[in-house]
C-alpha cells in the first residue's frame, strides 16, 4: 500500500507579470488547485492514478488560462489542432490523439484510444471520429478560442509582415 | 501545455499531457505531447513524467523516457534525472523546458529553466502546493 501523491503543470514560459492581471493570476492558481483536488479526490478514495491524471487534465483543459482545450493556441490558419496522451505505468498501455479539432477534452479521447482500440495514436479527423463514436462530447472548433490567443496570433502575424518575427518574445510564441 | 502525474495506493503510476501546441504553428504539426516517451511516460517502479516546452527537442531527446532511463539504467534519483534533463540537456539546446515527475515513492520534482511554470502538487504528506513563478 502506497501513500498517494499527484503533481500537475500548466506549461512553462516567461509568465511575465504584465501579460495578465493579478485577478487572472489568482484564477490561474485557483484552477491549478481545482485540478489537483479533482485528482486527489480520486486517489484518496482508492481510485487509480490513471483516473486521477485524466481528471486533473480535464480541469486544466476546461480552463481558459492554459494552452490546452479551451484556451489553446491557434495555428497559422487560425484554427485549433490539439494533441494529448495518457500512459498507465502498471501495464505500459498508452493512448494518444493528435491534431484533433472537435473533441472537447482531448485527454478523454486519448484514454479512449488506450482503453477501446488496438492503437496507441490516432490523428486528425479519424481521431475526432473515433472519439465521437465512443460517445465523447464534441464542440465547434471556436469553442477552444480565447481573446488572448486571437491577439497573440495577430501579434505574431504582424511581426512576420514587418519582418521582425525573429524579435518575437517567448510569450508571443508560446504563451 | 498541461499535464499530470500520479501515484495511487496500489503503487501504480500514470501520466497524462494535453496541449494546443504553439502560437502560429503550421497546420498538421505534431509535438511531443502525444508521443509516448517524448512528452509523456509512466512505468511502475520507476517514474511518471509529463513535459512542457519546445516539443521538437523533446521528441529528438525522447525526453520523458530519458528520465526513466537515467533512473532505471543509470541509478539516478528522480531529482538527479529530472535536473540533468532540464538544466543540462535542454538548457544546452537553449530552449525553454519544464516537466513534472513522480517516482515510485511519491516524491515529486517540477524543474523548469524558464522564468516560471504553472505547477502544483499534493505530496504523500497531503499538503497542497500551487505556484506559477520561481
Amino acid at each position: 500500500m502506497s501513500l498517494p501523491a499527484i503533481a500537475i503543470h500548466g506549461g512553462c514560459g516567461t509568465l511575465a507579470a504584465n501579460l495578465q492581471s493579478e485577478a487572472d493570476w489568482a484564477q490561474t492558481r485557483a484552477h491549478l488547485e481545482a485540478a489537483l483536488r479533482a485528482g486527489w479526490k480520486i486517489l484518496t478514495a482508492g481510485g487509480s492514478a490513471l483516473d486521477a491524471v485524466e481528471a486533473a487534465v480535464v480541469v486544466l483543459e476546461d480552463s481558459p488560462h492554459f494552452n490546452a482545450g479551451h484556451g489553446a493556441a491557434l495555428t497559422e490558419q487560425s484554427v485549433h489542432e490539439l494533441d494529448a496522451s495518457i500512459m498507465d505505468g502498471a501495464t505500459l498501455a498508452a493512448g494518444g490523439v493528435c491534431t484533433v479539432r472537435a473533441i472537447r477534452n482531448p485527454i478523454r479521447a486519448a484514454r479512449a484510444v488506450m482503453d477501446q482500440s488496438d492503437c496507441v495514436l490516432l490523428s486528425g479527423d479519424a481521431a475526432d471520429a473515433f472519439a465521437r463514436s465512443k460517445g465523447l462530447p464534441t464542440v465547434a472548433n471556436g469553442y477552444f478560442t480565447t481573446e488572448r490567443r486571437v491577439q497573440a496570433l495577430a501579434s505574431l502575424k504582424a511581426r512576420a509582415a514587418r519582418g521582425t518575427i525573429g524579435l518575437a518574445s517567448e510569450a508571443e510564441r508560446h504563451g | 501545455t498541461v499535464g499530470a502525474v500520479a501515484l495511487d495506493r496500489q503503487g501504480d503510476l500514470a501520466a497524462a499531457t494535453s496541449t494546443g501546441g504553439f502560437n502560429n504553428k503550421p497546420a498538421g504539426r505534431v509535438g511531443d505531447t502525444p508521443i509516448v516517451g517524448a512528452g509523456t511516460y509512466a512505468r511502475n517502479g520507476v517514474c511518471a513524467v509529463s513535459c512542457t516546452g519546445q516539443g521538437e527537442v523533446f521528441m529528438r531527446r525522447v525526453a520523458a523516457y530519458d528520465v526513466a532511463a537515467r533512473m532505471s539504467y543509470g541509478g539516478q534519483t528522480l531529482r538527479q534525472a529530472t535536473d540533468t534533463l532540464v538544466f543540462d540537456v535542454m538548457s544546452g539546446h537553449k530552449i525553454g523546458a519544464g516537466l513534472i515527475a513522480i517516482d515510485a515513492f511519491g516524491q515529486v520534482c517540477a524543474p523548469f529553466n524558464t522564468l516560471g511554470m504553472a505547477r502544483g502538487w499534493i505530496g504523500t504528506d497531503g499538503v497542497l502546493n500551487v505556484a506559477t513563478h520561481k
